[in-house]
């Protein structure tokens, strides 16, 4: 039978649920190997960050939405098994102590929740309880804005995201993909972006290879 | 039907985008 909006959206709040509750609250015990393999394990600096961002998600949500804040799910989802037959090594220290890795990770995870159970809801004029006009467009990159995060450093986890995560809903990946366009588009562009420093830096590196000529 | 455009290639990954050095 043809699908309609509101089934849609509960199609993708039940298929979320099963993969929170399949997947657990703990790291996977795969993800702690890769933990121990590091030279500096980041499991305690992991949970503490997943703490404090929690807290200022929760805070900014409940700001915006009014008093009924919701729970917080709090899983870091790995997807390393890829880059350790990629790289042939089993050490990710670096980028596993990364603290923009573990936000801009964190931020891909909540606005899959926010965009699953959200949907347009979140873009309703809403008051709090003294009748204050609220915040209420959470829409995407309203996330970045939260963790402070930039737009550039969000765009390197969503492709990995999706990867990892084969059971996201198609519409989920549809929003992730437009969240993805919107960055190519115009907000990796904007004056504070370090999309300028990378590109000065690479220029000043000089050309790594020859263009190929171009064809006839 | 819709899917996900992967713009990565087989030799790039997660590691190399948050490698700064």
């Amino acid at each position: 039978p043809p699908q309609t909006p509101v089934r849609a959206a509960m199609n993708s709040i039940a298929q979320l649920r099963v993969d929170l509750i399949t997947s657990g609250d703990q790291p996977s015990s795969n993800l702690a190997v890769y933990f121990k393999n590091c030279t500096v394990d980041p499991t305690e600096e992991v949970l503490q960050r997943v703490e404090s961002l929690g807290l200022l998600f929760s805070q900014r949500f409940g700001q915006a939405v009014g008093p009924r804040c919701v729970g917080l799910g709090k899983q870091v989802p790995p997807g390393l098994n890829t880059e350790e037959k990629r790289l042939s090594v089993q050490n990710f220290s670096k980028l596993l102590n990364d603290s923009t890795f573990h936000t801009s990770l964190l931020a891909c995870a909540l606005e899959v929740v926010m965009a699953t159970y959200g949907g347009s809801t979140f873009k309703n004029g809403g008051y709090s309880n003294g009748g204050v006009p609220v915040e209420t467009d959470l829409c995407f990159p309203w996330i970045l804005d939260v963790f402070q995060l930039t737009a550039f450093d969000f765009y390197k986890v969503i492709e990995s995201f999706i990867k990892a995560e084969p059971s996201l809903s198609k519409d989920i990946v549809k929003h992730l993909e437009r969240c993805e366009h919107l960055i190519m588009e115009t907000i990796a562009w904007r004056e504070d972006s370090p999309l300028f420093e990378l590109l000065k830096r690479t220029r000043e590196e000089g050309p790594v290879e020859q263009a190929e000529p171009p064809a006839t | 039907s819709h899917s996900y455009h992967f713009g990565l290639e087989e030799h790039e990954g997660i590691t190399e985008l948050f490698d700064s050095d």
